[in-house]
């Protein structure tokens, strides 16, 4: 269970602040699925730094599962971040000199998993996202679209609770973004809480609940009416 | 003129070869805009590169302007892409430790323009994609669709005869993107050669030539009939 309340990001750039996240509420149950757009530049990454725990925020309370997560050190937080939350970055963070498959191993490698067995769940997780013949190229060695599957493979790696996924398809195709409509779908049967920020339309008619940010606040929060 | 006579990129990955672009041959006259779609892995950006002079073909011929490419040395070919050609990459490509201003003004220096012709110019510009408010800001100071149009934003800096955009639109909400989807139509009405990557429907349908990229070859290339 998620539970911001009267949370807020201020960049201090010196001359100017920047409120990026402007005294945001926001409740998000487990299982449940979850859009967010909102114009470019509206607080939409820097609300998921937050709720990912990768971030914490200038003012206000964060509760995850009910526990203050202001008062965890870094090492906690990293802990919980690799135990529970799957995150997929906008611009990918993937690690420069590792194979596909290698940065897929990464949160197993965190969590102590076995070697033989990380190895078996990375390449069929990149099977999923359709990269079975790309496991053992590096992020210079790949197209956009495919390093964009990769940080999503390696966000499930774990088989996390919680997946946040910040633009999963703004670079793939329509036959390889249905693909990734499909694989979400499959993650929410399973249980999972889905926070998804997109500019897709495919993406969002799929969420059950369609939140719009302005200006780092919450402009509408809808039921989606045809999911 | 762009004019791709039977071009190949064979990538050498030891075990494996990627023919990433297979025997492609392809004319673009002066003035026109072209869309080119395909799925993720097709050899676009690969394409791009080579269109834009920043990697050179395996096998085959590229003629710019009637002038063989592959007989030019790095400097010259550096030169030629300064001068008339200005290229999005998919991945933004900015300096990280230079502002938005900064990161526009660095093809004006190159091309020698005078320092207040260049800030000037180079805000003028950064406010036309909507980043009046973000030119101080470097790359990790903005959000993702903000970097995007920065990219583009240095792109237009010298003015160039020839643009060449990698996804423009990937991470832009529907509002932002339509301002770029206006922008790009007027640099057409001006008698630019534009060539769009895209899978955004509003670009490809504003495109007066549509190519189709499959396996590194082209699929379909049709005049558009709704432009
Ligand atoms: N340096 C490289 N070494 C090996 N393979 C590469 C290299 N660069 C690209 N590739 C491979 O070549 C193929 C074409 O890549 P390219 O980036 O041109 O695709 P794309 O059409 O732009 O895809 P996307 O829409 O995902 O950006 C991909 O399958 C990719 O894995
Ligand atoms: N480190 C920072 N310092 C200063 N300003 C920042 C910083 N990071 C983000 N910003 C600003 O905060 C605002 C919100 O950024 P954020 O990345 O959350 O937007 P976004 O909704 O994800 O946008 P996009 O859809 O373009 O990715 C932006 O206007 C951006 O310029
Ligand atoms: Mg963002
Ligand atoms: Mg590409």
């Amino acid at each position: 269970m998620i539970n911001l309340d009267q949370v807020s990001k201020v960049y201090d750039m010196g001359a100017v602040k920047v409120r990026a996240v402007d005294h945001l509420s926001l409740r998000i149950e487990p299982g449940e699925s979850v859009a967010v757009l909102g114009p470019s530049g509206s607080g939409k990454s820097t609300l998921m730094n937050l709720i990912g725990c990768l971030d914490t925020p200038t003012d206000g309370a964060y509760f995850l599962d009910n526990e203050p997560v202001q008062n965890l050190n870094r090492a906690q937080l990293a802990g919980i971040r690799n135990k529970k939350i799957g995150f997929v970055f906008q611009n990918f963070n993937l690690l420069a000199y590792a194979t596909a498959l290698e940065n897929v191993e990464l949160p197993m490698i965190y969590a102590r998993v076995a070697g033989s067995e990380r190895k078996r769940r990375a390449t069929e997780i990149l099977e999923i996202v359709g990269l079975g013949a790309r496991v053992a190229h590096r992020p210079a060695e790949l197209s956009g679209g495919e390093r964009q599957r990769v940080a999503l493979a390696r966000a499930l790696s774990n088989d996390p609770e919680i997946i946040l996924a910040d633009e999963p398809t703004g670079n793939l195709d329509s036959k390889s973004g249905a693909e990734i409509v499909k694989l979400f779908g499959r993650l929410h049967q399973e249980g999972k809480t889905l926070i998804i920020v997109t500019h897709d339309e495919r993406i969002a008619s799929n969420c059950k609940r369609v939140i719009h940010l302005l200006d780092g606040r919450i402009d509408s929060d809808t039921l989606n009416g045809n999911s």
